[in-house]
């Protein structure tokens, strides 16, 4: 990087230091909603020691790492994508010596920490550069794309390049102010009908927190938001590489009415921030709802409570009774969530069978908990069994765990089979805006029982495409693979169900013609449909398996997801980075990690910033670039830097 | 907007023009018997050619009472309303859309079919043209048939057809144009001088259209049509007629 002579001092006292971080780079591409990100760094050990440098990278926990490089002083460390066992036999092989990699996830953010660390001779040049893949889901009504930025100290090339492509066009974009107001002016976008390129690369000047101070204000979040123009309620079909996408997000419809019966948590746990915030995202809720929905509450500790012991419709009236009870809670006791979604069901098979239900409204179970079980069916697998039996096909459960005391797998696992979603809430200040953004995600339901199909042998490995509910600012997608066919025009219909009317739409695409555009884009990602189409069947195939009745079958999705895995190369739960030198005499070892137990690694206070995403600091965190001096073994004292035994103090990473 | 109507027993086009202003709102179909109306309403081009202001249709509603249910087709979409719900589509995509008796099939780009209880049809077609011409607009074309089944009480500019009248054209002869014959028509008491002439149905071709000929009767129909044209224009997209 060309520097100023005010930098080039700043970057001599930096380089100073025992660690310089030369360049930090970022680059994301958007091709049609699917982000690949590309991490490099290049740093330098200018210390007068040996130390061990790491390459800490926030990534969301959506994301699928594809790979990673890694350059030591001219030796090339490649990764591949292996099968756990296979990758860790490889590794069991030829560890390589002073260097370590893992991925560590906290219970915090939805994100996981990849790690790789090296223990170098001075004056080492190292350049890393890590890979990784996403699908941004709408929600609200536009997409979010996130990078987490450390890079832990001033650098002087610090560039972050985020390109979007969007084949139907851009409707807006803009980068909200997550990382600082300091860096507000220096986030600079530039858009087209259908290309945004969203830039940030602030001097060493502009990254420093005050004028003379030598370390980095860049530790936070950058976000970008965008949505797309939609010229059809019919979709976007798009097909690129032998592969479909189809998106579908209508708008401009009535929304359904809704049932809605809220199960709420009060038990001794909940005493405190965490009730406090769910009684005020609750009034923001209950305010939301219509004449023509119907409600109710249901709270519950080692007893379970009704407001109302049937639905009654959202009037002021009653919808102002409700606010006042929900205030009146005082959490106590022990936890029954069996009994209590037993009688949310109960409630609504009630109201159902009494025709109090419209047969096309949307009918859902709000489930708000912080614990595990204590009163009543304690075994979680049990409970599970219990609601799936009596739950409706026409009934949707939603879960919120508030907190890292429930076992959050659990009520996933509860709200995939009952066709909802599950959420974590961080039990944190802004718990109450957490539940209501969430609450908006399903309080206006406009379409059920939507299905997109295809015409018979035009397509194959389709992914999910029946869908229960569609809600307003969200969008379905589906995605395959094209079969060889003479016509260069690909058909899909999309059949649904609105307040009172049924649709069918029809939706065309050429097979030919976006990837001609995508040829002459040059900030595109080309591969996208076909990783794409292989990101959302692992994930699917990733919660089916959660949900596998007998361990056949759960073998089989195994399989599947792991040669899926493998050929598109994705680090999942089943499949691991393997780096390796050239000559194959040195690996590591990055291995996908499962949640840490619930009930430990409380994660800490966030840090601050109004959006509540700000990084938090987990147990043991060291900056990016850790700098740990170790004394030389004295029997390679005059030896020089062939082979350095591992350092005293180590950080620990999955599979030591 | 240009009328065409097609009497199956005489096996004749009789065709005529409405010349009213921007904003009115034409009754073409009104059936107090079943409850049907359909209302078009006028827009202008964006400037006078050759001094005169067109006019064409830029929304045409079909409104069906028992149900409760409207469907309005503008140049830029469709919009469906059951007093409660309303929900609207582009013509951006191929759509069909059922609501109790009311079916909406949409052709991409093309036209849009309102079928009402499976015995009345309504196709709406949509006429785009350049946005950046200095004087065209889209516009819309209807197209009724003659098979629609109404209740006596049905009138309209061209629901009133649906009990075709008869008809009797002589004295052709060679007109003021030599390549436009004239004749006298006799219809409903009234005695027309009409001109053969040549219009458009443009189902198969939305920009070329097919000809059509037929004797055209001049002053937006008078002698043709029940009353004068005026007595056709309603306050609303929903209104029915009330007879002349």
């Amino acid at each position: 990087a060309i520097l100023t002579s005010e930098e080039q001092e700043d970057f001599e006292a930096i380089r100073g230091e025992d660690i310089t971080v030369k360049r930090y780079q970022v680059e994301s591409r958007i091709t049609s909603r699917f982000a690949h990100t590309t991490v490099r760094s290049s740093v330098v050990n200018s210390g007068s020691k040996a130390q061990s440098i790491g390459f800490n990278v926030q990534i969301p926990k959506r994301a699928f790492i594809s790979n990673f490089t890694m350059n030591v002083n001219g030796i090339t460390f490649m990764g591949s994508v292996k099968e756990k066992t296979v990758a860790r036999n490889l590794y069991a092989q030829a560890r390589a010596r002073g260097k370590a990699a893992g991925i560590v996830r906290a219970n915090s953010q939805d994100l996981e920490t990849f790690k790789t660390e090296v223990h170098v001779p001075p004056g080492s040049n190292i350049e890393f550069e890590l890979h990784y893949q996403e699908m941004m889901h709408r929600k609200l009504g536009f997409y979010e794309h996130t990078l987490f930025l450390q890079p832990g100290r001033l650098v002087p090339n610090f560039q972050v390049d985020v390109y979007i492509y969007e084949p139907k066009g851009i409707a807006n974009v803009h980068t909200p102010n997550t990382l600082g107001d300091q860096f507000a002016e220096l986030i600079h976008v530039t858009s087209t009908k259908d290309k945004a390129h969203v830039v940030f690369k602030p001097t060493l000047q502009q990254q420093k927190k005050c004028e003379n101070c030598t370390n980095t204000a860049i530790d936070g979040v950058f976000t970008i938001k965008y949505d797309v123009n939609r010229d059809s309620n019919a979709g976007e079909l798009q097909v690129s590489d032998g592969h479909f996408v189809q998106f579908f997000a209508p708008s401009n419809l009535s929304p359904l009415p809704k049932n809605i019966v809220f199960v709420i948590d009060v038990s001794g746990s909940m005493w405190g921030v965490k009730m406090k915030q769910t009684v005020e995202a609750m009034q923001a809720i209950l305010d939301d709802l219509s004449i023509d929905d119907h409600f109710s509450i249901i709270d519950f500790n080692h007893n379970v409570r009704c407001w109302s012991e049937d639905l009654v419709p959202g009037s002021s009236l009653q919808v102002a009774d409700a606010k006042k009870y929900i205030q009146s809670i005082k959490p106590n006791g022990g936890t029954n969530i069996n009994e209590a979604l037993m009688r949310a069901v109960q409630m609504l098979v009630k109201a159902s069978n009494q025709g109090l239900i419209d047969p096309r409204s949307v009918s859902m179970i709000i489930l708000v908990s912080d614990g595990d079980p204590t009163v009543g069916e304690i075994k979680l697998s049990t409970i599970q069994k219990n609601v799936k039996r009596v739950m409706r096909e026409e009934f949707s459960l939603f879960s919120l765990g508030i907190g890292f005391d429930v076992d959050y797998d659990f009520l996933e696992r509860i709200a995939m089979e009952n066709r909802g979603i599950a959420q974590r809430i961080y039990a944190n200040h802004d718990a109450a805006e957490q539940l209501r953004t969430f609450y908006s995600q399903v309080s206006a339901p406009l379409l059920r029982r939507i299905t997109i199909q295809f015409p018979e042998d035009s397509v194959s490995d389709v992914t999910q495409n029946r869908f229960d509910k569609y809600f307003s600012g969200s969008e379905l997608v589906v995605a395959g693979k094209v079969l060889p066919s003479d016509s260069d025009t690909l058909t899909s219909f999309t059949t649904a169900s609105a307040a009172l009317l049924d649709i069918t739409m029809e939706t065309e695409a050429d097979t030919t013609e976006l990837d001609q555009e995508l040829a002459k884009q040059q900030h595109s990602f080309t591969g996208f449909a076909r990783q794409m189409w292989a990101y959302l069947t692992i994930k699917q195939l990733i919660s089916e398996r959660a949900l596998a009745p007998t361990a056949v079958k759960k073998r089989k999705i195994t399989q599947r997801i792991m040669a899926l895995a493998v050929e598109h190369q994705f680090v999942t739960p089943l499949t691991a980075l393997l780096v390796e030198s050239e000559d194959a005499r040195e690996r590591l070892l990055a291995d996908s990690p499962k949640d840490p137990k619930h009930g430990c690694c409380s994660g800490g206070p966030p840090g601050g910033g109004s959006s509540g995403l700000a990084p938090v600091q987990v147990v043991y965190q060291p900056p990016p670039w850790v700098q740990m001096t170790t004394p030389a073994p004295p029997s390679q004292a005059e030896k020089g830097p062939e082979e350095w035994a591992l350092p005293q103090r180590v950080n620990l990473v999955d599979n030591d | 907007p240009h009328f065409i109507i097609h009497l199956p027993t005489s096996n004749m086009d009789v065709c005529f023009n409405i010349d009213s202003k921007p904003g009115d709102i034409l009754n073409l179909v009104s059936d107090a018997g079943t409850g049907l109306v359909v209302n078009g309403r006028l827009i202008s081009s964006k400037q006078p050619h050759k001094g005169k202001l067109s006019t064409y249709f830029g929304a045409i509603s079909v409104y069906y009472e028992p149900d409760g249910i409207s469907v309005t087709v503008h140049t830029g979409g469709i919009a469906m309303s059951d007093g409660a719900n309303s929900h609207s589509f582009t013509w951006g995509a191929t759509a069909e859309v059922t609501q109790d008796g009311v079916r909406i099939s949409i052709v991409k780009n093309s036209h849009v079919t309102v079928t009402v209880n499976n015995h009345t049809q309504v196709m709406v077609l949509l006429h785009r043209v350049w946005k950046k011409h200095p004087v065209n607009v889209d516009f819309l074309g209807i197209y009724i048939p003659s098979s629609n089944q109404y209740s006596p009480l049905v009138h309209g500019l061209i629901g009133q057809f649906s009990r075709e009248p008869e008809v009797s054209v002589h004295d052709v002869r060679p007109g003021v144009d030599p390549m436009k014959n004239e004749a006298t028509m006799e219809v409903k008491g009234n005695r027309l001088q009409v001109t053969r002439g040549l219009q458009k149905d443009y189902r198969s071709d939305a920009k070329r259209g097919s000809a059509v000929s037929c004797w055209f009767v001049h002053n937006s129909g008078k002698g043709f049509i029940d009353g004068h044209y005026s007595q056709y224009i309603v306050p609303s997209l929903h209104s029915f007629l009330h007879a002349p």
